[in-house]
C-alpha cells in the first residue's frame, strides 16, 4: 500500500512547502502516482503546483470537517501521475471549530481514509507551528520528513518537533517513523551553512538524506510560474537536487 | 508614552524575529529606552539577543497567564537601554490553557499594562500564525509592521493577516494602526526580488518604508553569536539597513 509522508517544522520558512511540490512532481515524472495534501491555510503548496482554492468547490477544510470525500477534493495538476487537494484560508478556522470534536487529532486522517490505496505517495504539507492541523497530519502520517534550513535559527526548535511526533506517536499513531532529515538552502559559500550541516549530521546521523537542497533563486522564482522547479527548469541546481532526493526516497521505501 | 509595535505575518520565516532583534537594538544604540517582548514559543528572539529561557524562572508565558508581572519577566541585555521579556517552548501551551478564559485576547496587554510608561517602544515578536498568541499581540499593541519577504510566497497571505487585523482593530483595539510595511531580504541580482517590491509599493505606497532590507549573510550568521548584527558587525549592509530604519521609524514617531 501507498506512504503518508508528513513534512513539518514549526520554524518558519525552511522549505516545507518547496519540498512537498518538488518532491512529489519528482516521484511522479519516475511514473509514480502521487498526491499532495495542502494542510497550510496559506495554501502556498495549491499555487506552487498551479492551482487556485477559489476555483474549487471542496478543499482541505471540507475534508477535515468531514464535509468532503476525498474524491471530491483532490483534483489533477498540470503533471501527469500528480494530484492534489487545495488547501483555503478557511483552514485556520478548523483548529478553533475543532476544539470540542471527538477524536478532533484524527480528522484528516478519517478524510483520506482511501489515500493509501490510490496514491503510492501522499505529502502532507503543514503551517508553520505544532497546532492541530499538524497534529493532524502527523496522526494521518506514517512518515515525517523534517526540512531543516541550514541556519542557526532553525536548529533550535528540532527538539520541540521530535516531542510532539514522540507524543503522536505514542498515543495516536505507532507506526508514524521519523523517514528523515532534509537540507535546505545550503549556501556552499558560507561557513554557517557548513555548521548547521554538521550539527544536524552529529545529532541525526543516517537519519539526513545524503541529497542535501542548495540554495538557488530559481526554486524561489518557481511558484510565480504556478509549477514546481523540477518542470520549470529542469536543468536547475534545485531540480537536479530534487531529482536525486525523489531516487533516494524511492530507494529508502522500495517503490519500483 | 511609549508605543507597542506588533511585529506579525503568518508567513514563515520572512524577518519577524531579525526585525525585532535589531530595529529595537538600534534605537537602543541611539539612546532609546526599549523593550523587545518574545511572544513565539520558538524563542528564537530570546537567542538572538543572547539569552537564554532556561536561565529566566519567569516569562512570557508567565506574563499571558498573569502570574508574573511585567518587572519579574523583563531581563536586561548586553545593550545599554534594551531589555527583553524572554519566550519558552511553554507558551506553545498557552493557546490551548487560554481557550476557556475570559478576555484570552486580551492577557497580554493585561500584562504589558506598565511597559509604555518605563519604555519609549516595545516590540512584540509574533510566531508564524495568525492564531491566539498573535491577536494577543494585536490586542496589545497601537502599531503594526509587517515584514515582507521579496519572494511570490510572501505576497499571498498578506490579505489575511490585514483582515485579522481589522477584526481586531473593530473588536479590541481601536488605536491599531498599520505602522508599514517592511521589504527584507531584497536580493537586488533577481527580477523576482524587484517584482515583489514594486507589487508591494503598488498595493500598500506610503506605507512601504523607504529602507529596505538586504538579503545578507551577515544576518544570517549573527543569531549563532548571540547577539544583532547591529552590534556584532556595524559596518555589514544588514546594520546600515536596521538603522537607517531605526531613524526613519524615529521620524515616523517623532521619537527625540
Ligand atoms: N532551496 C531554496 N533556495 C532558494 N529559495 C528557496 C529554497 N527553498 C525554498 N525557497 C524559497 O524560500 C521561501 C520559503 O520556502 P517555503 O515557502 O517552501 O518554506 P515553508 O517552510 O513551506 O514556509 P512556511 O513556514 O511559511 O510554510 C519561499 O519563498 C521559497 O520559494
Ligand atoms: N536580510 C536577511 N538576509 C539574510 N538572512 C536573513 C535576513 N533576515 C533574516 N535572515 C535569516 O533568515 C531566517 C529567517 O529569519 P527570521 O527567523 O528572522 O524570520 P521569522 O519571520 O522570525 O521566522 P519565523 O516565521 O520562524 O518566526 C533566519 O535564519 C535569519 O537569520
Ligand atoms: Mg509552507
Ligand atoms: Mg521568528
Amino acid at each position: 500500500p501507498g506512504r503518508v509522508v508528513c513534512v513539518a517544522n514549526q520554524k518558519g520558512g525552511v522549505g516545507k512547502t518547496t519540498t512537498c511540490v518538488n518532491l512529489a512532481a519528482a516521484l511522479a515524472l519516475r511514473g509514480h502516482k502521487v498526491l499532495v495534501v495542502d494542510v497550510d491555510p496559506q495554501a502556498n503548496a495549491t499555487t506552487g503546483l498551479g492551482l487556485d482554492y477559489r476555483r474549487s468547490s471542496a478543499t482541505a477544510y471540507d475534508l477535515v470537517l468531514g464535509e468532503a470525500s476525498l474524491d471530491e477534493v483532490a483534483v489533477q495538476t498540470s503533471i501527469a501521475g500528480l494530484s492534489c487537494v487545495p488547501a483555503s484560508p478557511e483552514l485556520a478556522g478548523a483548529e478553533i471549530e475543532l476544539v470540542d470534536v471527538e477524536q478532533r487529532e484524527s480528522r484528516l486522517g478519517q478524510g483520506l481514509g482511501g489515500a493509501a490505496a490510490r496514491y503510492e505517495m501522499v505529502f502532507l504539507d503543514c503551517p508553520p507551528s505544532l497546532g492541530l492541523l499538524t497534529v493532524n497530519a502527523l496522526r494521518a502520517a506514517d512518515n515525517l520528513i523534517v526540512p531543516v534550513q541550514c541556519e542557526y535559527y532553525a536548529l533550535e526548535g528540532l527538539g520541540q518537533l521530535l516531542e510532539t511526533a514522540e507524543l503522536v506517536r505514542r498515543s495516536l499513531q505507532p507506526s508514524l517513523r521519523i523517514a528523515g532529515f532534509l537540507l535546505t538552502m545550503y549556501d556552499g559559500r558560507t561557513k554557517l551553512a557548513e555548521q548547521v550541516a554538521a550539527e544536524v549530521r552529529r545529532h541525526f546521523g543516517a537519519l539526513v538524506f545524503d541529497s542535501v537542497i542548495p540554495r538557488s533563486v530559481r526554486l524561489s522564482e518557481a511558484p510565480s510560474f504556478g509549477e514546481p522547479v523540477v518542470t520549470l527548469d529542469p536543468a536547475a541546481k534545485g531540480s537536479i537536487a530534487y531529482r536525486l532526493l525523489a531516487s533516494e526516497v524511492e530507494g529508502r521505501y522500495g517503490l519500483v
